[in-house]
C-alpha cells in the first residue's frame, strides 16, 4: 500500500476496499463499485461529508427530505449498524446486501424480524404492530375504525403466534413466513441485479484494475 | 378487504419499505 491513499478513501469515512466488499457480499467488485456511485450521489445530496445522514436517506426514498416516515426511520437505523446517525460505504453495501436477490433466505427472514420487532426486544409485540399499522394508515391516508385494527390485529396474532403468549419470537416469524411467502417480496430488490447497468459511470471512477465482473 | 388481511400483508405495502425508489435517478 506505501503512502498512497485513494481519493475515494479520503473523502469517504467509512470507504472500504470493493474487492473485500465484494468478498464478503453476493455482489461482485464492478457492482459494488457502481454502488459507490449510488452512495456517492446519496451521501452529497445535502451534506457533502462523504455520509449518508437520515435526511438524505429519505430525501433519495421520497425525493422529499422532510417526510417522516416510521418504516424509513426503521430501514435507517438497520442500516446504521455503528449506531452513529449515518450510513458509511462498508455499512451501505452489506446492508443492501440482504435485499440482493442472491442472498439467503434465513438473512431476509432474520432482517424482516428486526425490521418489525421495533424495540429491539427479541420479540415482535403486538403494540409494535398496532404502532406499524397506523403509522402506514396516516401514511396512505387511509381511515380504519380502532374495531377494524383490533380485528386485523387479533386475525393476525391467531396465526402468527403460535403459543399465544402474546408476541411473535423469530421461530414463529420463519413459520410464519414460510406460510406467507409475499411478505418477503419486499426483502429482494431486483434493481440490484441490474446496478452496473444503472450506474455505469463506475468503469471511469474505478480505483480497481482489470475488474472481474 | 382490508380486514380479511394480516397486518404485515398491509406493512409490507408501505412506501417507506420499498427500497427501490432509491435506485430511481
Amino acid at each position: 500500500m506505501g503512502c498512497f491513499q485513494s481519493k475515494a478513501r479520503r473523502q469517504f469515512p467509512g470507504y472500504e476496499d470493493p474487492v473485500s466488499l465484494a468478498s464478503q457480499t453476493a455482489f461482485s467488485v464492478s457492482e459494488v463499485e457502481a454502488l459507490f456511485e449510488l452512495f456517492k450521489s446519496i451521501s452529497s445530496s445535502v451534506v457533502d461529508d462523504g455520509l449518508i445522514n437520515k435526511e438524505e436517506f429519505h430525501l433519495a426514498l421520497f425525493k422529499n427530505r422532510k417526510r417522516e416516515n416510521l418504516f424509513a426511520n426503521r430501514i435507517f437505523d438497520l442500516f446504521d449498524v455503528k449506531q452513529k446517525g449515518v450510513i458509511d460505504f462498508g455499512d451501505f453495501v452489506r446492508a443492501l446486501n440482504v435485499f440482493h436477490p442472491n442472498a439467503s433466505h434465513e438473512d431476509k427472514v432474520d432482517f424482516s424480524f428486526r425490521l418489525y420487532d421495533l424495540d429491539g426486544t427479541g420479540f415482535i409485540e403486538r403494540k409494535e404492530v398496532k404502532q406499524m399499522l397506523i403509522a402506514l394508515l396516516c401514511e396512505s391516508e387511509m381511515r380504519l375504525a380502532d374495531e377494524t385494527i383490533e380485528i386485523i390485529l387479533d386475525k393476525t396474532f391467531s396465526e402468527a403466534d403460535v403459543n399465544q403468549d402474546g408476541k411473535i419470537d423469530k421461530l414463529e416469524w420463519q413459520d410464519f413466513v414460510s406460510r406467507n411467502p409475499s411478505l418477503m417480496k419486499i426483502m429482494t430488490l431486483p434493481y440490484l441485479r441490474d446496478i452496473t447497468t444503472t450506474f455505469p459511470s463506475f468503469v471511469f471512477n474505478s480505483e480497481v484494475e482489470d475488474i472481474a465482473t | 378487504k382490508p380486514s380479511l388481511m394480516n397486518a404485515f400483508e398491509l406493512i409490507s405495502t408501505s412506501q417507506g419499505l420499498n427500497l427501490g425508489t432509491l435506485f430511481e435517478k
